[in-house]
């Protein structure tokens, strides 16, 4: 009666037996590859204590529109879920309604995946000008056989009490393209976005120009680069103009979140 | 007014049953010989007995519906048939051992979704396509 197939109104057709240790392993392995998963994924906590759960919270929010979306029985979601576009100006919002970047992009994808920010390199004050923040992400774990529809890089800034609180500041986000030892690394410009240093909120950047490097060789993580400069052209640390990396809170540490389609011509593998 | 009404004599009609009358809620849903018409029926996949929840964000589980019932002639339109289908058992009367009654299946399918840590804990949404049926019918 431990069947993890429960009907309510009238007993069912087959036959009711527990089944094996066996069987039930091997009915698991049945719906997981159904649900598209080649065995049941293990999360690890991460050294440390908790993961973050910036990316957790915003999922959450994109799965009960989908879901919402769903019971409206529009199939293959047609319906527009009606969030606003995040891409082209600042969007700051707090955590609890900041809203995934495009509705046409949800409802159409197939599949939604959040990554956290492996590791984070910082050039601050205490280095030489000029300053910038690096994050890496993991694409290992990206299916083939998916196209990217969308990526967006998402960071929380609080306030800046620098003295310049109603400056302009200008953010900007490089990929990584090829890191040089005796130079500068080989950046290439996805996003740029203005602001006010005296505003808070979840920062969206637009990095979907990243996904066609990452899709060619996933093997190397996604390195993303992010510089601050003021309206004459001066560096200004990340951190002190309030942006929050690995030694934010939990709730509002940096993430990537990228929408995939199923392809419908398949890369056919070369011969 | 009433009284000037003539008691009028039932007309005469043979009274097939209607084929295109929907079962009403307190009309019974079983066929002639009892038993019950092509319509869906409650089905809960439930995550939490398959101890997943260690993994999956949401849901805890999901109704995903199943079809099953009478494909007999006539084939009402509650039961969604399809042309092919009433013609089938009309032949299925003529010939019961040779042609099967047509099949109760869905007619109608829905997408579910599924949110859930991956072995590195990204945390992944996916879309999973004709997962709940939304309607059956005789096939």
């Amino acid at each position: 009666s431990s069947s993890f197939l429960r009907n309510h109104l009238h007993p069912s057709s087959f036959l009711q037996r527990r089944l094996s240790g066996r069987e039930k392993r091997e009915m698991q392995r049945e719906i997981l590859s159904i649900l598209g998963l080649p065995g049941r994924p293990r999360p690890k906590a991460p050294p440390g204590g908790k993961p973050p759960s910036s990316a957790p919270l915003f999922m959450l929010d994109l799965y009960h529109a989908m879901a919402s979306e769903e019971e409206d029985g529009e199939v293959g979601g047609e319906t527009e879920v009606a969030w606003s576009r995040g891409v082209s100006r600042p969007v700051l919002t707090s955590l609890s309604t900041q809203s995934p970047p495009l509705g046409r992009v949800i409802s159409h994808a197939d599949m939604v995946m959040s990554f956290v920010n492996m590791v984070e390199h910082d050039r601050d004050i205490f280095h030489q000008k000029p300053y910038w923040k690096e994050f890496r992400f993991d694409l290992t774990q990206i299916p083939t056989g998916e196209s990217v529809t969308a990526a967006e890089f998402r960071i929380y800034k609080m306030r800046s009490f620098t003295r310049h609180i109603n400056k302009t500041l200008h953010i900007s986000i490089y990929e990584i393209i090829k890191e040089q030892s005796n130079r500068e690394s080989d950046l290439f410009l996805l996003d740029i976005q203005e602001l006010r240093a005296g505003d808070e909120g979840w920062l969206v950047f637009d990095v979907t120009a990243a996904s066609n490097h990452w899709l060619l060789n996933r093997r190397n993580n996604l390195g993303l680069r992010l510089y601050v400069e003021t309206d004459d052209g001066h560096s200004v640390d990340p951190g002190l103009a309030g942006l929050l990396g690995r030694q934010g809170p939990r709730s509002k540490q940096p993430f990537m979140v990228t929408f995939f389609r199923a392809n419908q011509n398949p890369i056919r593998a070369t011969r | 007014a009433v009284k000037h009404l003539k008691k009028r004599q039932p007309k005469k009609t043979n009274d097939l049953p209607h084929p295109n009358k929907l079962p009403g809620i307190f009309d019974d849903i079983h066929s002639t010989d009892g038993r019950q018409v092509c319509r869906r029926h409650e089905l809960y996949v439930s995550f939490q007995d398959l101890g997943w929840l260690d993994w999956v964000i949401a849901p805890q589980g999901y109704s995903a519906y199943y079809c099953e019932g009478e494909c007999a002639f006539p084939l009402d339109s509650c039961m969604n048939a399809t042309n092919h289908a009433i013609l089938q058992s009309l032949v299925h009367l003529m010939k019961p051992e040779t042609v099967p009654k047509a099949c109760c299946a869905p007619t109608k399918l829905s997408a579910t979704s599924v949110l859930y840590y991956d072995n590195n804990n990204n945390v992944i949404l996916k879309k999973h396509r004709n997962m709940v049926v939304k309607s059956c019918g005789c096939h």
